[in-house]
């Protein structure tokens, strides 16, 4: 009874735990109950306000400049990098852009041997190096691979690193400074993939990521679950970035382009 | 109304106070706050919260000390107390041994995508290996691209063999795999699958009949500690349809709280036995309440 006082009444208290359980978190969500709390129809402004914080939709397009668009890859352990990356491989080739992987895990039991698989599936390049080698090593030589053969893009998998391991997001700065050295102005793009199951942690693994490589934009994945992504929408908020894609299966053809309000709409249920 | 401002007058002067629902009040606000920033589902929040402030209610509490020093402890602080003892109450006891005692025994490990149960498996094989048992690791996920890769290279470091045959299917290398344990004398089998959704049909299908096949004497679910809400409804599913006998959280050397692990001892009752603290194979714990506890509760 005591913690009602968090919400004016019952119904308040059933919006804040639809959205808690939505991964949005308690601050966010005690934010939108009290401002939507007094309206006349509290639902709807909860998802006008969620929207607001995701942002304006802004459509990513292929850039018409000459290539390669330079595609770095990051976020934590496991979240769903080098399959997006086959995703995004594909979904060019299938426009008819000639795309190049580079296989800068060279850390994880198997990556490349993993990556191989969906450079193939995808009809993609692959630049690749032996286990244990530079991770700036192999992005630079994809990066200047891209170059060299005029490919559209190019797109490098890095491993899987938390953002607690200094060393580690010290290396990733690397990474990028090599690709840069390839050709000025890369990466292009810098795409932190988000685990769409990921609870509150996903601000701290944004703003790391952030300060170590200038993100350009968010990838939501494994959203074919029952998981929100709410724990997005602060993410949006806090880092102003867009999020470009959501993955939604483990399938090559399982990525979609952001679509904000249709994702405010599954949190809403 | 007198007699309870005399009352609390009085616990004063003897230097207590009683925990009364107005006392408990801003505890346990904060605490719930800190319970839903750590990832604990909702609903288990609500549960633990009442359970600990119907403990605490009406109780009296020592706030000064002897000769009136001030103990520098507040109503609210007690209150914490009593989430911390309860929170190490209901995850608890420390993870229990596994159990071993199969010719061969068969651990099946299972989870969502990405939650770490590859690696797990090779550090369960290198745990029991040390302990001077002869584990056999099975890779029966045919989903994944490489996996079976991925499980041979982790087993040729550690130096334990790798059940793994292309073209079969998941139950196939499953009970093959325990048959080929029999066969050369491998006492302890460990089977790795594939990540899967708790709401996809065929591939709960498939590793409940890797379950039924091969009769495991653990079936360990595995977690990644980084898991929001969506922990209650997965872990519910996947034990409603397998029956785990316990769970895993790996990732701990991150800073993700790992409130799920409150969650998914609450909703199902199964025992946490082991933590993964790192990628390296040697990166395994057994489970113990405190830290988690303390972690969680922040
Ligand atoms: N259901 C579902 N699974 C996904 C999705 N994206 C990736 N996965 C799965 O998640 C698991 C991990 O994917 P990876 O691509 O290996 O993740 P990663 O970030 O490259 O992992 P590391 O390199 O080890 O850090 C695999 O089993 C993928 O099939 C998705 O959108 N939906
Ligand atoms: N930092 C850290 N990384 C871990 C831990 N456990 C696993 N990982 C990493 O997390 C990623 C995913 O681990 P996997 O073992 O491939 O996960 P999985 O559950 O087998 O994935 P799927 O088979 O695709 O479902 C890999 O990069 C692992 O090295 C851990 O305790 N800490
Ligand atoms: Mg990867
Ligand atoms: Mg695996």
């Amino acid at each position: 009874a005591a913690l009602r006082e968090t919400a004016h009444d019952g119904r308040a208290q059933a919006l804040e735990d639809v959205l808690l359980q939505a991964d949005v978190g308690l601050k966010t969500a005690q934010a939108l109950v009290a401002r939507a709390g007094a309206a006349d129809d509290p639902v709807e402004a909860i998802r006008r306000e969620l929207r607001a914080l995701l942002g304006e939709p802004s459509e990513w397009t292929f850039p018409t400049r000459p290539g390669p668009l330079v595609v770095m890859i990051v976020g934590v352990t496991g979240s769903g990098k080098t399959t997006t990356i086959g995703k995004l491989a594909r979904r060019w080739t299938n426009e008819g852009k000639r795309v190049l992987i580079g296989a800068a895990d060279t850390f994880r039991a198997a990556a490349t041997e993993q990556v191989a698989v969906w450079a193939e599936r995808a009809g993609a390049d692959l630049v690749r190096a032996g286990e244990g080698a530079d991770p700036g090593a192999v992005a630079y030589d994809a990066t200047s691979a891209g170059v060299a053969r005029g490919m559209d893009v190019v797109l490098i998998d890095t491993a899987g690193r938390l953002q607690t391991a200094r060393p580690l997001m010290d290396e990733l700065s690397k990474v990028r400074r090599a690709m840069n050295k390839a050709r000025s102005g890369a990466p292009d793009e810098v795409w932190l993939v988000l685990d769409g199951t990921v609870g509150q942690n996903a601000i701290s693994q944004a703003l790391a990521f952030h300060e170590a490589t200038a993100l350009t934009g968010v990838i939501v994945t494994k959203l074919d679950g029952t998981a929100k992504g709410g724990a997005v929408v602060a993410v949006a908020h806090q880092t102003g970035l867009p999020i470009r894609w959501l993955g939604l299966g483990e399938r090559a053809e399982d990525l979609r382009p952001f679509d904000r309000d249709a994702f405010v709409d599954a949190i809403l249920g | 109304v007198v007699s309870r401002g005399f009352r609390s007058a009085r616990l004063a002067l003897q230097g207590k106070a009683e925990l009364t629902d107005a006392a408990l009040e801003p505890a346990l606000r904060e605490v719930r706050a800190s319970l839903l920033e750590a990832d604990v589902g909702v609903s288990v929040v609500a549960d633990f919260l009442e359970r600990v402030r119907v403990r605490s209610l009406g109780e009296i509490v020592p706030i000064k000390g002897p000769g009136g020093t001030d103990l520098r402890v507040t109503p609210q602080d007690w209150f914490i107390k009593a989430c911390y003892d309860e929170l190490v109450e209901l995850m608890g006891p420390s993870g229990r041994a596994l159990r071993l005692d199969g010719k061969p025994t068969v651990i099946l490990l299972v989870g969502l995508q990405g939650s770490g149960k590859t690696t797990t498996a090779g550090k369960l094989a290198r745990w029991l290996a040390s302990q001077g048992r002869k584990p056999l690791l099975v890779a029966a996920d045919v989903h994944r691209p490489a996996a079976a890769d991925q499980l041979v290279v982790l087993g040729r470091r550690i130096q334990v063999p790798v059940f793994s045959i292309k073209g079969m299917n998941a139950l196939q290398l499953a009970t093959m795999g325990v048959a080929q344990a029999r066969n050369v004398g491998r006492d302890v089998v460990i089977i790795d699958t594939a990540g899967r959704l708790a709401i996809d049909g065929p591939l709960m299908e498939e590793v409940r009949s890797i379950r039924n096949a091969v009769d495991p004497h653990e079936t360990l679910f595995v977690t990644d500690a980084m898991i929001g809400q969506d922990a209650v409804a997965t872990a519910a599913e996947f034990d409603r349809q397998l029956d785990f006998t316990g769970f895993v959280m790996t990732k701990l050397d991150g800073d993700a709280r790992g409130g799920a692990a409150l969650s998914i001892k609450a909703v199902t009752g199964k025992p946490i036995l082991f933590l993964g603290q790192g990628e390296s194979l040697d990166k395994l714990e057994a489970f113990r309440p405190e830290g988690l506890a303390q972690r969680i509760l922040g």
